[in-house]
């Protein structure tokens, strides 16, 4: 058994856990904040056979694509101000896989 | 050491966080949501020495009771609309005992 | 790789966050509440190499001091009521840290 904790984007969470349940997979969604941006994003928990892992990781790669986005921006260094939209990244997902030592259902 | 991560529901964490102090074992509760059902539930965060899992889980057993409830349903698929009551499972617990690498309390 | 796992007080949140960007470490933040005091406070996932280990347990130590402090508490079992303040201890870290078996940047 193993534990997937996966670092998500809000956006991409409900697509995701829909993707999860349509493949039989249980999933627990816990409300997060990033670190560097603080903005909310999720955490998932996945608990999954050890078998399992790459078909999880494969409908992850598919729903959270990482990709770049443009947001407005405001250069206030130069003399004039300039609205230079700047290119950040988004999506994507952080996946930690722990080993699992004991699995109950009560 | 290990650290149990026990999803419960609502209905029951006030219950098992009180027989935890009682027994002096230490917990951290987090909000949660579960996959299937998308209704809240809670995740509790129990570090506990080797040889109090199965102490840890007697006391999961005692307050998650995996019972069944009656919950109202329209069944509309009929060409009249009857109330049946339908049956879903409530309580009990999913239980990942995972191992510590290392503790600190600092 | 190794998943930090660290139960520290809300108002020593923010600090310790600013100095895991200063250096370079990743965290993701979670609202919890702690059994014993049900008050919240703060988990953080922090997923780093395993010889960064001794260093992030160091900015935790510098920034999560744990302290006493006195707080007004009125007690009612004597015949007059007195106000004692009492001292209770705070701040202070509670860390696991765990394997991981795999990580993924998808
Ligand atoms: N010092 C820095 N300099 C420049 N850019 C930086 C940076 N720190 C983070 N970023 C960028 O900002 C994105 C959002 O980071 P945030 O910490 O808000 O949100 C993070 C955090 O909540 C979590 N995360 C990432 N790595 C983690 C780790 N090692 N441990 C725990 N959580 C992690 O996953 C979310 C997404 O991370 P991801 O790497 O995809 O995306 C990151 C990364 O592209
Ligand atoms: N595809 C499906 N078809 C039919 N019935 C389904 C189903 N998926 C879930 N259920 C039922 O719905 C209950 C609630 O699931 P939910 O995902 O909302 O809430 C779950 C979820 O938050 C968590 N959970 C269960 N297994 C998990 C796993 N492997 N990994 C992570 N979280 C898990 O524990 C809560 C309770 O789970 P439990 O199994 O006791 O109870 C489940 C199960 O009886
Ligand atoms: N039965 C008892 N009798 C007397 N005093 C008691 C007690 N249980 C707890 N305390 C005291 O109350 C403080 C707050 O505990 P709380 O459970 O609210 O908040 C806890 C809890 O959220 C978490 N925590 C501590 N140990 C844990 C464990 N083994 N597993 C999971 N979470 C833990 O870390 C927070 C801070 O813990 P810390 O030990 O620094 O500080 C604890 C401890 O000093």
């Amino acid at each position: 058994m193993k534990l997937i904790i996966a670092v998500i984007e809000d956006s991409d969470a409900h697509l995701l856990m829909d993707v999860l349940k349509e493949n039989n997979f249980q999933v627990t969604k816990l409300a997060s904040t990033g670190g560097f941006l603080l903005q909310g994003n999720t955490t998932l928990l996945i608990g999954i056979e050890d078998n399992e892992v790459e078909q999880v990781l494969d409908l992850i790669r598919k729903t959270c694509v990482r990709r770049k986005k443009l947001i407005p921006h405001t250069a206030t260094e130069l003399p004039t101000v300039i609205n230079l939209p700047i290119e950040v990244e988004t999506g994507g997902a952080i996946v930690f896989v722990l080993d699992v030592d004991q699995f109950y259902k009560i």
